[in-house]
């Protein structure tokens, strides 16, 4: 049991070093609070964006706390990989250059082979998407699904986009 | 795999019958504050049974019904398309009582497999004829009715009426299951910040 | 003591109602779970954006969820009015058109009198602001403030905005 | 009366000393995540006393010393105009402890009033001549020293030595405090939706 923990933990603390260098471009690593005796302890998230000293997640900055759970959760996922992945509104701390760095990370993971369904208001993630599912509400508060919108195309229905951000 | 089509009937604010189309790749979807986008990730997570109303944000199994319209039924249907190259384990990686399931998969594959005979229901016309949707589509329903009794839930798996447990296992090869982290929902990320570390590591013991 | 807490309920209420009239377009209210004898109970929030049924806050999506919560907040500040107000990104679940309707708000209370400081990566609150303080971090993770923009002005040296979203 | 400007010294991610200038009505502050946005909102918490190191992600006051500059010591002033259309009340509105501030409010009046001798400390281009000082601006000031013993917190008042509870006294009369709603952080706005019902009763309690 000891065993496939730690081979677990080494797996998703690798993962998480090459994907938080990516996301955040700075070092980042999982952390056992007992690492002889794990299941007598936790584990902290300790991340050092560029240039600034090593902190624990708890005292970052919001968009750095996103950032930092994001790449850790990508962590899980790239042990466990699943056919396809659900994103809801993930990007809403972020400002503009790592919203666009997080949707070109969900990208190049697609073109793996995964498939990604992200749910954003976010102009960086709606360009850098295959396509757009647009989903606006009729005046009884009843969900209308405006169109999708392949890209590359004529824009057409999706009025719902236009309306965000 | 991947999800080929999503189709809602009378889920939360899904009042009559919608058919989504997805494709492989990178779908965003957007649109206006309570507009029904969260809904459709609701959906996903109620058909495939991934998690309780709780996390729906329902207080009881009737509040996923369409509050709008007079039915008192809702029902969520996604088809999956299968893929060559897809990595199908002979058991549910992450399946807690692993033992139980063998016998259990066993009986499915024989129920569920390649060959096995499929009812037909309503009309699907977006679905391709019917000899080769067991090759290569999976669909995965739940229906929800409301009586005076309470609600009752019934999973469909390639349009048989089957169980709860007999989905989390046919998914659970396919590595699609409650315990895995590939759906993250709205606010879910702070989540992981404030967990206490002794929760954080617990995550590992899960997957591990 | 009961008859403290019923005056305040009564205004914090009745500035509720206006003020989530104003920025959600719906009706809403607080609701005391026993109001004969209020503090054997709690107090829920219930909103009905246009259109739709009334329903509990927790079940709403999560952009109603901030703006319900910021029109709760703005009613007890309008009973106990301070001379300033910090608000910290409280517009990141919104779309655009209810960060626009957000931000109105905010300058129409800062004409009446009131200091607001808010700190926003959003556009909308950034145009309706009277001025912008730019904040950027040097390469060694120590903050540099910018520039104060005052609208209308040239730009300057606010790189930090274009930036964002 | 409004903020005037801040000036904050070696406290979190500003090393050395950083003055920011506020004005009366709408003011925005924006930058890249990470780049002290926030910090600027906490160094308002931290020099006016209105809430714990926690509030300010520090575990400790140490915490909050920058840790690039080699400085042991953090200092936040606060510079606030007042206005002739002020409303200032006689007694905290919402001071729980309203009889005992009664005796420490005399007493202030006459050290800190209108005509209170102001000790000149490092020089403050921005602010008007002294004599105006007293009549047109209020400051507060907080500082804290890092010690092999451990961290020591001092509060001015108008650049007189003064403690917490003179300052929340001094403050509470222009409907600043702790209790008021007039700060809110990053992700608050959360927590409104998340606490129990009895919990946001109590909130009316508080300000009744
Ligand atoms: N059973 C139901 N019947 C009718 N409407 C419902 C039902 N359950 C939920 N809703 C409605 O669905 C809306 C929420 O939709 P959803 O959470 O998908 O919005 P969203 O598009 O994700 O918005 P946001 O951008 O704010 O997160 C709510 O306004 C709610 O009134
Ligand atoms: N004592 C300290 N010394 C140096 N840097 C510190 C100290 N305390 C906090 N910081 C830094 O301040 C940064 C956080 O700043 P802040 O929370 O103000 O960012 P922000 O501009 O609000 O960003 P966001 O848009 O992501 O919310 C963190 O990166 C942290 O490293
Ligand atoms: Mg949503
Ligand atoms: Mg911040």
């Amino acid at each position: 049991k000891l065993v496939s923990f730690k081979k677990a933990f080494e797996h998703v603390d690798g993962n998480f070093k090459a994907i938080f260098q990516e996301l955040a471009d700075g070092q980042g690593r999982l952390v056992l609070t007992n690492p002889e005796q794990p299941f007598t302890g936790g584990m902290t998230i300790e991340a050092q964006p560029r240039g600034k000293k090593m902190q624990r997640i708890e005292a970052m900055s919001g968009g750095e706390k996103s950032l930092t759970s994001l790449a850790f959760v990508f962590s899980l996922q790239r042990y466990l990989p699943a056919p396809f992945y659900a994103l809801d509104e993930v990007d809403m701390n972020l400002d503009g250059i790592n919203a666009e760095k997080l949707a070109h990370m969900v990208k190049r993971e697609s073109i793996k082979g995964a498939q990604f369904i992200v749910v954003s208001l976010r102009k960086p993630m709606i360009d850098h998407s295959d396509q757009t599912v647009g989903v606006t509400q009729r005046k009884n508060g009843i969900t209308k699904v405006t169109g999708v919108n392949l890209h590359g195309e004529e824009l057409g229905d999706v009025e719902a986009i236009n309306e965000v951000n | 795999m991947y999800i080929y089509q999503i189709e809602i009937d009378n889920f939360k604010s899904f009042s009559g019958q919608t058919v989504i189309p997805f494709r492989k790749g990178f779908t965003t979807v957007s649109g206006p504050n309570g507009s029904g986008k969260s809904n459709i990730i609701d959906s996903i997570l109620f058909c495939l049974g991934l998690s309780s109303s709780r996390v729906m944000r329902a207080e009881k199994l009737s509040d996923l019904v369409n509050n709008l319209s007079k039915r008192k039924e809702a029902k969520v249907r996604i088809v999956f398309k299968k893929e060559p190259h897809d990595r199908v384990f002979e058991e549910a990686l992450d399946s807690s009582n692993s033992t139980q399931s063998t016998v259990l998969e066993q009986a499915s594959q024989l129920v569920l497999g390649e060959n096995a005979p499929v009812k037909k229901h309503a009309p699907k016309p977006e679905l391709p004829a019917e000899s080769a949707l067991s090759q290569d589509f999976i669909t995965v329903s739940r229906r929800i009715r409301e009586s005076s009794s309470g609600s009752s839930s019934t999973y469909y798996l390639n349009e048989q009426v089957s169980t709860l447990t007999d989905i989390h296992e046919y998914l659970g090869r396919y590595n699609i299951s409650p315990g895995c982290f590939n759906v993250m929902m709205q606010g879910d990320v702070a989540g992981f910040v404030n967990m206490s570390s002794v929760e954080r590591r617990k995550i590992i013991d899960e997957i591990a």
